[in-house]
């Protein structure tokens, strides 16, 4: 059975998606069995992957809302040995009517229960807010995957993402622990940069991957092609900071 | 009566916040008397304003559950005309607790009805979402400025974006109108940007505003120390850029 990881951060825009679909892709790479779940309204990770990705006939939030078995929701992506469990609009309304319904916050986990064994990680694409969808996410999780975008705001935010974590884990999940916390965006150039990488090496010892994500435009273009930055550019600088990340990844699990 | 004008779209980390903080500065440093609300729960605009704003006694949480009325809670910057609510972590249980409540859409605009006669504008800082928060700000606005990152996933939620401003005007605020759409983080030397900034203006003839905001490192920089951009380097483009947008809005304001 493989390992779930929620890739989550409240604060917008900080490579949460770009995260998961080139992470995703990275460890497929790795022929690794994965399957990505687009828990974002926004359906970013599915458009990420459009390129020889199926129409979808059923969504996430089919498989929250318990009206479909994940089964019937996922399609395999062009990368070989990645599947995605692909979002819409739709999925914004589970936010509102999962707020008074019984085991609200385990919904997600109910739902993937033995269905995900076949793949050895699960990732989890959550949207710009601490609402049910991500705490949905939290609950199902063995680890979280926190992308920071290397300024002030995001970094602001962290305190309280790790907050609600620990709530999770002493209320919901008692399993649930820190993947790590990924600094993306980095601009070498900038002092600010250098200054927010500091402080959270500082601040969360261990907890910090070692691969960072320079900024690159190449990141930013591929989705408009629905391709990986492995389809699009595997030459860039943002390609290869995926591929080690999914290498420090691979060779922390090997080695506990 | 000051013109109400909604600062919003879903997706994260377009530049929300700071277009809200640095417009609203830059309209009062016009003379105009502005009043700035924050209604998103990472509370970013209270704290990109944070150098020298006294502590809060009340926030917009107590002012959207109707448990403070606006003038409790209201707090003059140091931007001489520049007033703020501000918003902390409590702002995020209001978009649960206003699920099952009555004109559960009307609150934020119930609540402000006279109170805001004094400013000329009053700018509301929106979540990335279209929850309960989002559309409570787009009841009370007469207009939303959509801040638009020259980016594909940004671009790609526009539409989204747009049937919902649709969807409630035809139900529960007959009188909104876009105020305009706002290029952010435009780098000029990518064709992403410029392929994305002739698309909305081909898809948008004349709702999208002539002036552009570029990257600009001394916008992330400036809430580092609590400041706007007007404050912390007035001579930089990212400052122009505000200063401008304001000119192009009293402008048009001037002559409809
Ligand atoms: N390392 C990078 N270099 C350059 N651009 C990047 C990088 N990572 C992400 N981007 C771009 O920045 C924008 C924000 O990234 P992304 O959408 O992945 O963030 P997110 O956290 O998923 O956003 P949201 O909060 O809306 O879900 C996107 O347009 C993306 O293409
Ligand atoms: N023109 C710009 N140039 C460089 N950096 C910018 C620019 N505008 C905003 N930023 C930075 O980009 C990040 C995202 O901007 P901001 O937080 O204002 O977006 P937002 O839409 O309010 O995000 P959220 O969706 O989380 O509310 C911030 O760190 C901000 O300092
Ligand atoms: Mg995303
Ligand atoms: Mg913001």
């Amino acid at each position: 059975m493989g390992r779930i990881i929620a890739i989550a951060n409240q604060k917008g825009g900080v490579g949460k998606t770009t995260t998961a679909v080139n992470l995703a892709v990275s460890m497929a790479a790795n022929g690794k069995p994965i399957l990505l779940i687009d828990l974002d309204p926004q359906g970013n990770a599915t458009s990420g992957l459009a390129d020889g990705l199926a129409t979808p006939s059923a969504t996430s939030y089919h498989v929250l809302t318990g009206l479909k078995p994940p089964s019937d929701a996922v399609l395999p992506a062009k990368q070989p040995g990645l599947w995605i469990i692909p979002a819409n609009r739709d999925l914004a309304a589970a936010e509102v009517e999962l707020v008074n319904v019984e085991r609200r916050e385990f919904r997600l986990r109910d739902a993937l229960r033995d269905a995900v064994a076949a793949w050895e990680y699960v990732f989890v694409d959550c949207p710009p807010s601490l609402g049910m969808l991500t705490v949905n996410a939290l609950v199902c999780a063995d680890t979280v995957l926190v992308p920071l975008q290397a300024e002030y705001y995001a970094l602001e935010g962290l305190a309280h993402l790790m907050n609600t974590i620990r709530r999770v884990r002493q209320r919901l999940n008692p399993a649930l622990s820190i993947e790590g916390i990924l600094l993306t965006m980095v601009d070498s150039r900038t002092n600010l940069a250098h200054q927010v990488e500091q402080e959270v090496r500082k601040h969360f010892p261990g907890e910090v991957f070692a691969t960072t994500v320079p900024r690159s435009v190449k990141l930013s273009e591929a989705p408009s092609f629905g391709k990986p930055i492995l389809h699009y550019d595997p030459h860039s600088r943002g390609c290869q900071a995926y591929v080690d990340l999914a290498q420090e990844i691979l060779v922390r699990e090997a080695n506990p």
